[in-house]
């Protein structure tokens, strides 16, 4: 998957299998990757689990669990809030579109969480303080959002060179023009989401990648603090990018 | 655990009324109050001495002033939350919302975002 991290750093990873995104005194989240076609490490997140940590006079510890093809609008306990606590209603589990996006508010800790399903796959967006994100002891380990990916773990990609006629990958249905055509007409501007967007579709073949960058450009709009840094245009450990031309 | 202001609601509800069967369904509304806040407070007060002598001491006084354990409460209504914004109960603690909580120290908190989509 495409990790944006808490410094903006952008990021491919494969991480196949559970990693933790968040592991702080407040809240822990963690993804499960699977990989998305046969032959290749690129993998996309088919669950995702987030723990609310009991907090004071507010809420009880919650569990928020989703998988692929079950996108719950309530905690694994059947709850959409912080239990029994006068400020249980300072957590509460949002359903926008059944099956497909829940946001979860926190305010007691000022975050708020985006959860959709594109396809076969979930995506994940968080907005929290500062002082939440650091909230961390020494022992409690890694956290991708926090440091990004370890290095063996990132995919140092480039978009392939055009090929007249031929699909890019073996499994895509894809030449590069028609993915960069079809990743245009919902991401116009050429940053990373945009460029993603393309690798996504030429390595799967699979059009719902398409909407997954989308939307996750469109929960940065909603989520990020600072406009001016939503494009992002260079990858973190971008050492020999194919496309290097300016993003602009 | 928050049994000391169940306790002293309770006792500034019933501090103008004088034990007698004409002042029996005040008594039982501020029991049913008190009893109703003791509920919330249930799970932080495992173990607290004075909230399980609140809990035994209610019952008390329900049998003695032959409440019924279903009626109103002195508690007002709450409205119903238009907004977001307004789902948090108005006597949560202040703690239970963070930009609220921080006005005193940090008027404007700094917020971080972190996204993980596609392959």
């Amino acid at each position: 998957p495409h990790l944006r991290t808490f410094t903006d750093d952008f990021q491919t990873c494969k991480v196949r299998g559970a990693w933790p995104l968040i592991d702080n005194n407040y809240l822990f989240v963690q993804v499960t990757n699977v990989a998305v076609v046969p032959g290749s490490s690129a993998t996309a997140t088919s669950k995702l689990t987030v723990i609310f940590k009991n907090f004071q006079e507010c809420v009880d510890q919650k569990v928020y669990q989703a998988e692929t093809d079950d996108l719950p609008a309530a905690f694994v306990d059947g709850s959409r809030n912080g239990g029994e606590k006068h400020g249980a209603n300072s957590l509460r589990v949002l359903e926008r579109v059944a099956g497909q996006h829940i946001e979860i508010h926190a305010k007691y800790i000022g975050t708020t969480i985006v959860v959709r399903q594109l396809g076969r796959y979930l995506t994940f967006a968080v907005r929290l303080p500062e002082e939440v994100a650091n909230s961390f002891e020494d022992n409690q380990g890694l956290q991708l959002c926090l440091k990004g990916c370890p290095t063996n773990e990132r995919m140092d990609w480039r978009l392939p060179q055009p090929r007249k006629g031929g699909s890019a990958a073996p499994h895509s249905a894809f030449t590069r023009e028609a993915a960069t055509a079809k990743c245009r007409e919902r991401l116009p501007v050429d940053d990373l989401y945009f460029r993603s967007c393309v690798f996504d579709l030429l390595t799967t073949g699979d059009v719902n990648f398409t909407l997954a960058a989308y939307y996750a450009f469109e929960d940065v709009k909603n989520l990020h603090s600072n406009k001016d840094k939503l494009h992002i245009y260079q990858r973190t450990a971008d050492h020999s990018e194919g496309n290097s031309a300016p993003g602009r | 655990c928050r049994i000391l202001k169940c306790n002293s609601e309770y006792l500034s509800a019933t501090s103008g009324l004088h034990v007698g069967t004409e002042e029996s369904a005040e008594f039982c509304i501020a029991l049913r109050a008190y009893s109703q806040c003791t509920r919330k407070t249930a799970r932080a007060c495992r173990g607290d001495l004075a909230y399980h002598s609140a809990v035994h001491g209610i019952e008390d006084l329900m049998n003695q002033h032959n409440c019924s354990k279903v009626g109103p409460t002195q508690t007002p209504a709450r409205a119903q939350p238009t907004s977001l914004d307004c789902m948090v109960h108005s006597d949560a603690p202040e703690l239970c919302n963070y930009e609220k909580s921080l006005q005193r120290h940090a008027p404007h908190p700094n917020y971080t975002h972190c996204g993980l989509f596609g392959d």
